[in-house]
């Protein structure tokens, strides 16, 4: 609770909507705003009314910048909404950012105000921040499936302990809406045209169900790549990384760094001069710059100057002094100059012709302390830039410490 | 992940933006009690850091901004509204 734990001393609270937002139907809006509100009343004897002028004890409303309190909101991101203790004025009254994209579905494209609401009517019931992860009062929005959403024990707690228990007779809904499950949608189910990179027929399958071993004599890997002087190491939907910052590897998976992209890359480079890492995966590739995936990918390989006949590259790699990566697909490799952003002549090559001792396909590679790692299977060779000669043999976890 | 290096001024100034928004931090602020007090947003960042479970460094780490950055609601975590 608040300092003090100021509550509403009464029983029936009333509350206005003063505004909509226009992400939703008005009709929407209404309905998240009551769910919100019931799932507080199911555990207390709070009843809530909603009335259509006048001052009401919860006043709600959508605005954007300065709106004519202390705090005024940020733009898209960031503070999503604000609400203040049960009081007198603005005591109770919820702000929403109308900055932000307001939805009624759990996507990654706007915020589910359901949720926003339920978390910022539990301020103007007295609630402060919690921070049990997973509470409805943790201050972080994390996006969930609000079908048949339960209100966390810890809110319960929390607003019990303002408030008390339900009345026998309070089981009914005591909000002007009943509660209704809006139908959920992913935004690949709501779009009518499948994209080309998540149609099934072109989806290489994980090619590995369970993370194997760090020391795994066997391990090999699909992608390997720098990342803002990290070097992150990709297998399936696995992802090893390995960072100046920590001393442990840390153990991820794709989608927890980037949960639009595909898992099972074939290829990753990074261009750190641009603050950029292509991930490659089939006939397409993604830029991503850090989390963000650069607006615009994917895009077809094509556009890098392969012929239609190379459908998927093994390995790339970027030389930041000479400015070229090189792409290796079978057992010939080509090189693309990243000023011209154009592939050079007289490729591809035969990887063995240039790197004496390569004698079959790259797996992954990485260029890292101004030498070429290529990795084949459980192996990997350390390759001087320059001469392009094997300096030595390695096991393609002899980053890992084994 | 780590911040590119030009961003690090920037990522600096949008903590301590951060902590004064949630976790009443004033720049200035010294205790009368404390001989030293060199760097006065480590404790506001550790507290930060306590606050939402990760590892307590007082250090301004690219798990702790990343916290600060995720979308969130604009009531302070450690003190009231005013």
């Amino acid at each position: 609770t608040f300092p003090l734990s100021p509550r509403w001393k009464k029983e029936d609270v009333t509350y206005r909507i003063l505004n909509y937002t226009p992400d939703m139907l008005q009709a929407d809006v209404e309905e998240a705003i009551a769910r919100a509100f019931q799932l507080w009343s199911s555990v207390t004897p709070l009843r809530f009314t909603r009335v259509y002028s006048g001052q009401a004890d919860i006043m709600i409303s959508f605005s954007s910048g300065f709106h004519g309190d202390f705090y005024s909101f940020d733009g898209p991101g960031g503070t999503l909404a604000h609400a203040y203790p049960p009081g007198s004025g603005i005591g109770g009254d919820a702000h929403f950012d109308e900055d932000e994209n307001w939805t009624k579905f759990t996507t990654s494209n706007g915020y589910n105000l359901f949720l926003v609401a339920a978390h910022e009517l539990g301020h103007s019931l007295g609630l402060g921040h919690s921070n049990v992860f997973g509470a409805l009062m943790y201050p972080i929005y994390m996006a969930r499936d609000t079908r048949d959403y339960k209100l966390p024990q810890d809110d319960i707690d929390g607003i019990q302990a303002l408030y008390g228990h339900p009345k026998e007779s309070a089981a009914l809904p005591t909000t002007a809406f009943p509660p209704q499950e809006p139908t959920e949608m992913t935004p690949a189910e709501a779009t009518t045209e499948m994209p080309p990179w998540e149609e099934p027929t072109k989806t290489t399958p994980s090619k590995t169900p369970v993370r194997p071993r760090d020391c795994d004599p066997h391990l090999s890997f699909d992608a390997v790549t720098t990342l803002r002087g990290e070097t992150l190491f990709f297998k399936g939907s696995y992802v090893w990384r390995l960072s100046p910052y920590f001393s442990e590897i840390e153990h991820d998976t794709i989608s927890s760094f980037w949960p639009s992209l595909v898992a099972g890359f074939d290829a990753a480079y990074e261009v750190d001069k641009r603050d950029r890492v292509l991930f490659f995966k089939d006939n397409h590739y993604w830029a991503v710059s850090g989390y963000n995936i650069e607006q615009g990918f994917p895009q077809p390989i094509q556009n890098l100057g392969f012929p239609t006949s190379v459908r998927k590259i093994d390995a790339a790699v970027h030389d930041e002094n000479t400015k070229k990566t090189y792409f290796f697909v079978g057992n010939k490799y080509w090189s693309f100059n990243e000023n011209t952003q154009s592939m050079e002549r007289g490729y591809p090559r035969k990887i063995a012709a240039d790197f004496q001792g390569i004698g079959h396909t790259v797996d992954a590679a990485l260029q890292k302390n101004g030498l070429f790692y290529f990795f084949h299977g459980a192996n990997q060779y350390e390759v001087d830039i320059k001469s392009k000669k094997i300096i030595r043999m390695m096991r393609s976890n002899s980053w890992f410490n084994c | 992940f780590p911040v590119v290096p030009e961003k690090e001024k920037e990522e600096m100034q949008f903590a301590k933006k951060y902590l004064e928004n949630f976790y009443d931090f004033k720049e200035g602020k010294s205790s009368l009690f404390k001989a030293k007090d060199l760097n006065p947003m480590s404790d506001k960042i550790r507290e930060m850091q306590s606050f939402f479970g990760l590892e307590v460094t007082g250090e301004l780490n690219h798990k702790t901004l990343d916290m600060m950055k995720k979308p969130r609601c604009g009531i302070p975590d450690i003190r009231s509204y005013s």
